[in-house]
């Protein structure tokens, strides 16, 4: 492996990216998910991680475009140079351009955007070209399968010279091979991800994905993508707590309440915003509200629902009220009877976890259409 | 039929000569080049096929003409 003159790198752990425009070679959930796919090659072996930002400036920008566009190396239509991108650094440093002159695919016709992009983010990370023919970081495009780990040891070892070897025991995909002593980890034992009893402590939609918080971890996951990241909560938010109570976004100010005990916290990608944690109290709530189960924003309503036991309040923001008093549940969610751990919205649903149990409420129906488990969302 | 030849020879040669000046930085000094055995083009032809681990000889050959069609990285090889 090599880097870039004086090893240029990045001195953050978390990155944030952005997908400036699509190609149309490909569905957008598929570019979404290919390049999810490509970042998680090297987040699983490093201790980077990488949040997707839909709008504004981002550490990695990623646009597609054809002939000049902008920069000193103008793309050669079909074939020949397929894609570029650049060293760690400010402006247009770590951003990644693709040749939209090529044919995108996600399988071994045409050229596939995964296996590019994995390569194209390896200089975006600080690692130059590899003389081995076997490596990512190789400059010929050469066909693989796409379903397999594309990573060479010539490449980890560049990649950990940067920025050291992960941290998180599930997103080291080469580690997970290694079978470990379970009496060595002083962790107590992770959550059973397909585990029956699965439950959790909050759930909340943040950027594009879903978070799904246990104890001192978040499962992330992209509703188009099958794999789900595991993470340290704080790894992404280090003055968050472990075992939040609940969470919700407000998807139009890139905002995620996250809740625990009589306090909240606001944040914005990977920091907390200024000023926080706040009091319940002063978000309507009487003093005698301590604590909150469960709660979400509904997108379509601009109301923000808060559950407790089998009552709950909702905050109209355009009228900018609270309810004065609590409503039962199961008169405004027929189906859904008492204590709600977590809920979250996707499209046009309510997905309530009550114990063990997973419902999924049609907001437009008024009525639970199905009875889930409460690990349908993860890769089980 | 020689003049085909010869076209086709020539077309190589350019794309050869703009593989190295995208990507092994070749500047290219307006003397013709290729068969000045120890002219910048030879030169950058051998860190060429020194980085692509195939036999050095600073001659264009089958397998660089192989590799300069072949789909890559637009970043260079050789760092600027």
């Amino acid at each position: 492996f090599s880097t870039f003159a004086r090893e240029p790198k990045w001195t953050k752990q978390v990155l944030t990216y952005r997908i400036v425009n699509y190609t149309p070679d490909l569905p957008p959930a598929d570019v979404n998910a290919a390049i999810k796919k490509a970042l998680t090659v090297w987040s699983s072996v490093t201790p980077l991680k990488f949040i997707k930002k839909d709008r504004g400036d981002a550490d990695i920008m990623i646009s597609f475009a054809a002939g000049g566009h902008n920069d000193f190396i103008p793309f050669d239509g079909p074939g020949g140079s397929v894609a570029h991108a650049y060293a760690p650094g400010k402006d247009f440093g770590g951003d990644a351009h693709f040749d939209e002159d090529e044919a995108w695919t996600k399988s071994t016709e045409g050229t596939n955007l995964f296996y590019v992009a994995a390569h194209e983010f390896g200089h975006s990370l600080g690692l130059f070209h590899s003389r081995n023919p076997n490596a990512l970081m190789y400059p010929v495009y050469r066909k693989v399968d796409p379903s397999a780990f594309p990573l060479h040891q010539d490449d980890i070892n560049g990649i950990q010279y940067l920025y050291g070897p992960s941290s998180n025991i599930h997103n080291d995909q080469r580690e997970s091979t290694e079978i470990k002593d379970p009496t060595e980890s002083k962790d107590p034992a992770l959550p059973n991800t397909c585990g029956p009893n699965l439950t959790f402590d909050a759930v909340t939609t943040f950027r594009g994905e879903i978070m799904f918080f246990k104890d001192k971890h978040f499962w992330r996951k992209h509703p188009a993508v099958r794999n789900a990241d595991f993470n340290l909560i704080s790894s992404f938010w280090p003055r968050l707590p472990s075992g939040v109570d609940a969470a919700y976004e407000i998807p139009e100010k890139d905002e995620t309440v996250i809740f625990k005990g009589n306090e909240f916290w606001v944040v914005r990608g990977d920091a907390v915003l200024p000023g926080y944690p706040q009091k319940l109290y002063t978000l309507g709530f009487s003093k005698d509200v301590t604590k909150i189960d469960a709660a979400f924003y509904n997108v379509n309503e601009g109301k923000t629902y808060y559950f407790i036991a089998d009552k709950f309040w909702s905050y109209d923001k355009r009228s900018q009220t609270m309810d004065r008093k609590p409503m039962l549940i199961r008169d405004a969610f027929p189906g859904i009877n008492g204590k709600i751990d977590a809920v979250f919205q996707h499209e046009n649903f309510f997905y309530f976890f009550c114990g063990g149990k997973l419902f999924e409420f049609d907001s437009d129906k008024k009525r639970v259409t199905r009875l889930l488990k409460t690990n349908f969302w993860l890769p089980c | 039929y020689p003049v085909e030849t010869r076209q086709k020879k020539v077309g190589s040669m350019q794309l050869i000569q703009r593989y190295l000046e995208n990507y092994y930085g070749f500047k290219k000094d307006g003397e013709s080049l290729i068969w000045k055995s120890n002219g910048p083009m030879t030169q950058k032809t051998k860190e060429m096929q020194e980085f692509f681990g195939l036999e050095v000889t600073g001659k264009v050959d089958s397998g660089i003409l192989d590799l300069v069609q072949k789909r890559r990285c637009g970043f260079p090889d050789i760092a600027g």
